[in-house]
């Protein structure tokens, strides 16, 4: 399931839509301090249905929508796309790419997408389930993740090791 | 269910003490030990490090980047039994010197073959060996934006 | 001793801001207040940190290197209170970028007026601004022995 | 109290008798990952007094102690001197310097000495009170403590201003 593109757009500092393209290989994304980096991680663990809102470094889902700048108020929406080929046909043969999307509105709503069409969180859940893709995955390191493998912190090094079990 | 954790624990311990090698040098061991192998239900995982010349001590002794390396060996280890589509680094080389990152970025390199990886890093050596980059900027105070960066002004 | 507590907390304070706008730019903001100035013997302190255009939120919420600024800021403030007679940074630049490395290194060159500084990093811009280098080798596997390093070799 | 010297002998990976010198200013340490240079820091806040082992990152007193390698046996006795000029006649004004010594023999004996006179480590204590010279000191950073202060752990905010009150 290769990665084609990410868009985000009303999502933390992203206030304008932004998209990332996906090639082969390795993908490097740099910058100053503070610029949007991990921003850009936070919101793929977001729409691929990171649910514990502290994986994300906020205390809440309002937290994740753009909360405005000197220059631009805040935004009433955060939604995030994540398109992928559809080469393990996780949905049915005629589409050729997966578009994942979730929506999150400063109201409390929230709204899930698949290829466009309205579905529930569960539905994304269930898309992923056996493709290797998920949060708290051996996929996805950072400094803090190094920390609790050293410290076995919660059994993390049981925990990741039964994910390829 | 026990026995299929045992079999993932003998395939991951086995390429753990590869990457490790690797990682390090082929003079540098490590080991991964069930705590409890009489409760495989239960039982956590021990790790044991002992770099090269070094007498194994616990891990929580090493050296902050050796820390990093050991973590990076068991978690590249786990992935080599179930690679994942897609593998996200973000500034996982903070703490490892330029040789360390010089290892890291050639593993990432081969696993690429197989997985798409996304690196997030301050690093020049780690820069100069992905395919594409994006710079992320606030040129608009408190908005980020991405811009393409050309690999040319980075040497 | 809660009238001392109070005074020392508005020159940390006074100094924490200067400092803050040093590090980040002349449009960052940033402050600290006692939680509950009611009872100054038990009273916290918090610290808002306004970055420029973007709005102050839980310094929880920013990024890697500035949550190092900002700390580093703090530790400053209370440096310039009662100057220590020497500092020791270990690897506090790991999480900077380069720009951010630089005001780093320039406002340690400023205090190393006053106090001795020890410095351990892997950075390359923060090795350049010392005035003394002692490299530090394994070259027997497990023994450390020191080395003089010669600067032009760093560049 | 300008610092003059550090020597280390049998402490950690410090097998060898080594020197560090102190001049003016700012002094480097650099190295690859694992060559000792975060163990120099740990002899610091060793021989001025550090009673918190865990503060050393090691688990007993024993662990300080050089524990031999593949061409090497283990030592005896790990021994930190800190020799620095008596600036601020923490000593009678004849000594133009002082040396701080610590010593850990394996035996689990432990001594401490001024200018070579052995004394007990409360003296020790008692010679950097005032001079802002201390272990949990806003004067020696590393990482953990970034992390401290951004989370507040165990109020340590209002712990490192207390220290400059
Ligand atoms: N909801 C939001 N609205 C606007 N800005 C936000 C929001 N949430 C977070 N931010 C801002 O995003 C910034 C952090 O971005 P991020 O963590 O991606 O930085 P980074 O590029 O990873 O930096 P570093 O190199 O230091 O790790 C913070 O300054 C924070 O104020
Ligand atoms: N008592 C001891 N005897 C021998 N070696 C020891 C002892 N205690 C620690 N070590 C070794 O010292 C090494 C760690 O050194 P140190 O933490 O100073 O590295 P460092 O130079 O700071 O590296 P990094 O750049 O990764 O932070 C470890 O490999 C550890 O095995
Ligand atoms: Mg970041
Ligand atoms: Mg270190």
């Amino acid at each position: 399931m290769r990665l084609k593109s990410l868009e985000i757009k009303g999502f933390k500092s992203f206030a304008d839509k932004t998209v990332v393209s996906f090639d082969e290989g390795i993908t490097g994304i740099i910058g100053p301090n503070g610029c949007g980096k991990s921003n850009i991680i936070d919101s793929i663990r977001w729409v691929i249905g990171e649910q514990k809102i502290s994986a994300l470094r906020s205390e809440n889902l309002d937290a994740l929508v753009f909360n405005g700048s000197k220059t631009r108020s805040p935004s009433g929406l955060a939604e995030v796309s994540l398109t992928f080929e559809n080469t393990r046909n996780l949905l049915p043969t005629e589409f050729s790419t997966v578009t994942v999307t979730r929506r999150f509105y400063k109201n409390g709503e929230s709204e899930y997408r698949l290829n466009d069409v309205q579905c529930r969180l569960k539905d994304i859940h269930n898309l992923f389930l056996d493709t290797g893709v998920s949060n708290d995955s051996y996929a996805i390191i950072e400094l803090g993740m190094v920390d609790d493998i050293i410290k076995d912190k919660e059994n993390s090094r049981r925990r990741m090791l039964e994910q390829a079990a | 269910a026990n026995q299929q954790f045992l079999e993932t624990f003998n395939k991951v311990r086995e390429n753990f003490q590869m990457v490790f090698k690797a990682l390090f040098t082929e003079e540098d061991t490590a080991d991964m030990i069930l705590d409890n192998p009489e409760n495989l239900a239960e039982t956590g995982i021990d790790i044991v490090a002992k770099p090269k010349g070094k007498r194994p001590s616990s891990i929580s002794q090493l050296s902050g980047g050796e820390k990093t390396l050991t973590a990076t060996a068991l978690l590249f280890a786990i992935y080599l039994i179930k690679p994942a589509p897609f593998c996200i680094l973000d500034e996982v080389d903070a703490p490892l010197d330029d040789a360390n990152v010089g290892k890291f970025t050639q593993m990432i390199q081969k696993f690429s073959e197989n997985s798409q990886f996304i690196i997030v890093t301050h690093n020049k050596m780690t820069m100069s060996c992905v395919d594409v980059i994006y710079g992320v900027t606030m040129q608009e105070p408190g908005v980020s934006k991405l811009v393409p960066v050309d690999f040319r002004s980075l040497n």
